[in-house]
């Protein structure tokens, strides 16, 4: 990224993400 | 736009409130744990020298660590964004309530915040909330602040940090650990505000959440708004206390990971 910001938190997608990895 | 709306937090708020199950160290002021906000939520204190309920409502101390309660931990009802209430929170109070003057963010020394960390992880903490500062850094000091952060790095604690209110460029002991996550305070459109600090590592490792005119918990009854780095914390902290509690077996690692993508 190599930004001095970092990205806005973003709760739906982590749960997404947890969502596929955890079934 | 609501802020837990910028951050996208409003659905997983609709599917949980939250376990028990899953404990949040909260290192900060004493807490108004009287609070009718407050009183539902799952408060357990941790006591320090200090005592984890407020004696001087109107103290600093009091004012902040009530109003990073109240993110986390207030009824839905409340107007605070009160993300989890139904997790435990454990309260581990470090600022002391003889603290004089308007400090934007309470501040503790590097040995006093090590102890802090390494009893809420004594006492199950999943996830850490420090919206905090440290005064009187030193080389030795700063040694024990990093083991602290090695042991709950092996014991798969998560930590959420405040990046600064200084309007600088850098990091600092506690945001230079790996496994820290920064902090930045962010406005309604998700813009960094001028105060708050901002950085390569904080950039790489970070995350913003909303920290501008945040509306919460005062000790004693009354609104409060408030912004800065401390307040955004505990949007990080409140949404690894929700995603942990949807997902229990997932790993610190997974979880973080899930929120860097």
């Amino acid at each position: 990224r190599g930004s001095v910001v970092p990205p806005l938190l973003d709760a739906e997608s982590a749960w997404q993400i947890l969502s596929t990895v955890n079934t | 736009m609501h802020p837990t709306e910028l951050v996208k937090l409003t659905r997983l708020m609709q599917r949980t409130q939250g376990s028990s199950d899953i404990r949040i160290g909260l290192i900060d002021g004493p807490v108004a744990t009287s609070h009718t906000d407050l009183t539902n939520g799952h408060l357990q204190e941790i006591s320090g020298n200090n005592g984890a309920s407020c004696t001087r409502n109107n103290s600093n101390a009091c004012l902040h660590g009530t109003f990073i309660a109240g993110v986390l931990a207030a009824r839905r009802t409340s107007p605070a964004p009160a993300i989890c209430p139904d997790c435990t929170l454990l309260i581990r109070p470090i600022f002391s309530e003889s603290t004089s003057g308007r400090e934007h963010m309470p501040s503790a020394t590097p040995q006093e915040l090590a102890g802090a960390i390494f009893d809420c992880i004594n006492a199950g903490a999943r996830v850490i909330n420090l919206s905090l500062a440290l005064a009187q850094p030193s080389t030795r000091e700063e040694k024990l602040l990093d083991e602290a952060f090695n042991r709950a790095l092996s014991r798969g604690v998560l930590i959420a940090a405040a990046a600064g209110n200084q309007g600088m460029l850098g990091s600092s002991v506690i945001t230079r650990h790996p496994w820290v996550i920064p902090v930045v305070a962010c406005d309604l459109r998700g813009y960094p505000i001028n105060e708050s600090n901002l950085g390569s590592t904080i950039g790489t490792r970070g995350l913003s959440a909303p920290g501008d005119n945040i509306t919460g918990l005062g000790a004693e009854g009354q609104i409060l708004t408030m912004g800065g780095t401390s307040v955004a914390v505990p949007f990080v902290t409140g949404a690894i206390a929700l995603l942990w509690s949807q997902f229990p077996d997932a790993t610190a690692a997974q979880i973080k990971l899930a929120l860097m993508s």
